[in-house]
């Protein structure tokens, strides 16, 4: 019952020992930021004669739901790494990984197959609560080079009306995400390993498109339902990795944009047989 | 220039917004990993050529006992056959990156002992650490790993740098991992 934590570079998280879920971030400058992730999933918008949510198009048709029950997690300590295996449903699980010597949390996840046995198409996203205050400002990068300022229901350029609430607000993200709490001088980046889709509805509050399938065709193009079989017939499955960073602003653009880099321009590993590593070197 | 072709031309058909985006339609997507693992594959006797290049110091000697690299490109679900087929293994990194790069490795294993050498000869600290269970069953992974040795490698800026990984059968490691479980919840 004792308080999990585990020490990253520059700060230490804490984790919730019913859920192994993450529950806040302590920086080195002494400032704690409650951090909360969870998995959640829309319905697909599907009744007939009005536009469905398809493959070019997101379309809710209400605000997000959990997944029942509560995660059953492990955790692995040891000096080079912390793990926490995490299982959140039959098709929602998840690593989460902090190394010693990295700012950033790691959280590796795997979604799907997504049943549609009921009949209703299903979005799953990924969403980071914090308590910053944002006063409804998130940032998404352009192709990994500048940031954009986003403000929710709002659009710089002309007199936005609200009518798709949550897809409205949706924007691109190429390889990052961000809130900035500028009194408390912290921000939250969430880095993606590939282009994705978010938004932040609620203050302090970021989430991320991971796994989409859906029963209906939305007549823009693709002629047929966001609906793959997979390898095995049952629907597909992904693999992919969010990276997120919590520190003072200053220090955290610096950070986010050299892992953007390294992240890019990973290392290649080549592999040889060989006897005499002497001989070798 | 032939086999750098094969790339230009697997690189041309991946402009595609698609491609970029992942929203190509699965069998496309199949199809774009196939067309990439071909020009990978073809790419390999140059790649070696250039990594021995790199690596010998007498440029113009021809020894025969050079190491013959392959990739194992189903290390993100951490499958590599040379690793699980072979006890002893030498990885070279080259690091595209113009700075020097702490790089986290992480090779399929299962729970026998290990000595990792690195590039000086001194010997590097590892962990063993479990797959989670619903990482191991991921459609399509063909390894029989249970575990992951972890391992940190320095990587020069623009540099390349070899590690010898070696299976030992003597007695099961130290344990270095310690195991948190959930109280019952009632």
């Amino acid at each position: 019952e004792a308080p999990i934590t585990a020490q990253g570079k520059g700060f230490s998280a804490s984790f919730d020992s019913s859920t192994g879920s993450i529950q806040s971030v302590s920086l080195s400058n002494g400032k704690v930021v409650k951090l909360r992730q969870k998995y959640q999933w829309y319905a697909g918008f599907d009744s007939p004669g009005t536009p469905p949510s398809g493959a070019y198009l997101f379309r809710p048709k209400g605000p997000a739901s959990g997944f029942p029950g509560q995660p059953t997690y492990q955790i692995f300590n040891s000096p080079d790494c912390f793990e926490v295996h995490q299982n959140v449903s039959e098709y929602v699980s998840q690593t989460m990984r902090i190394y010693p010597d990295d700012p950033f949390i790691e959280f590796d996840f795997k979604i799907g197959p997504i049943p549609v046995g009921d009949k209703v198409g299903k979005e799953i996203i990924s969403l980071f609560q914090t308590d910053l205050k944002t006063n409804k400002v998130f940032y998404t990068d352009s192709n990994g080079r500048q940031m954009m300022k986003r403000v929710k229901d709002f659009r710089p350029t002309w007199k936005y009306q609200v009518i798709e609430p949550i897809a409205g607000n949706y924007y691109p993200i190429n390889s990052r995400i961000s809130l900035q709490d500028k009194d408390e001088d912290i921000q939250l980046v969430v880095m993606t390993d590939r282009s994705q889709g978010g938004t932040s509805l609620n203050d302090g509050e970021l989430e991320i498109m991971l796994h989409r399938r859906l029963l209906h065709d939305d007549n823009l193009g693709v002629d047929e339902a966001l609906n793959e079989p997979g390898v095995d017939g049952r629907g597909l499955i992904i693999r992919g990795k969010h990276y997120v960073l919590i520190s003072d602003i200053k220090s955290s653009n610096i950070l986010h944009r050299e892992k953007g880099i390294q992240l890019y321009m990973a290392p290649v590993l080549a592999f040889a047989p060989i006897n005499s590593f002497d001989e070798y070197r | 220039f032939e086999t750098v072709h094969n790339f230009h031309r697997a690189m041309g058909i991946l402009q595609h917004h698609d491609a970029v985006t992942g929203t190509e339609k699965q069998l496309v997507a199949f199809d774009y990993a196939y067309i990439l693992n071909d020009a990978i594959s073809k790419s390999m006797d140059l790649m070696n050529r250039a990594l021995q290049y790199i690596s010998s110091n007498d440029k113009s000697s021809k020894s025969n006992n050079e190491p013959y690299y392959t990739l194992c490109l189903g290390l993100n679900i951490s499958q590599c056959e040379i690793v699980e087929s072979n006890d002893k293994v030498l990885i070279t990194l080259y690091n595209p990156y113009a700075h020097e790069y702490d790089f986290k490795v992480r090779l399929p294993w299962q729970q026998s002992n290990y000595k990792v050498t690195g590039p000086d000869g001194q010997s590097v600290n590892a962990s063993i650490i479990p797959i989670p269970s619903f990482m191991q069953d991921f459609p399509g992974r063909n390894s029989s790993a249970t575990h992951e040795l972890l391992f940190k490698v320095r990587l020069p800026g623009l540099g390349i740098a070899s590690y010898f990984v070696e299976k030992l059968s003597a007695n099961k490691p130290a344990p270095r991992l310690e195991t948190i479980m959930p109280l019952p919840t009632l």
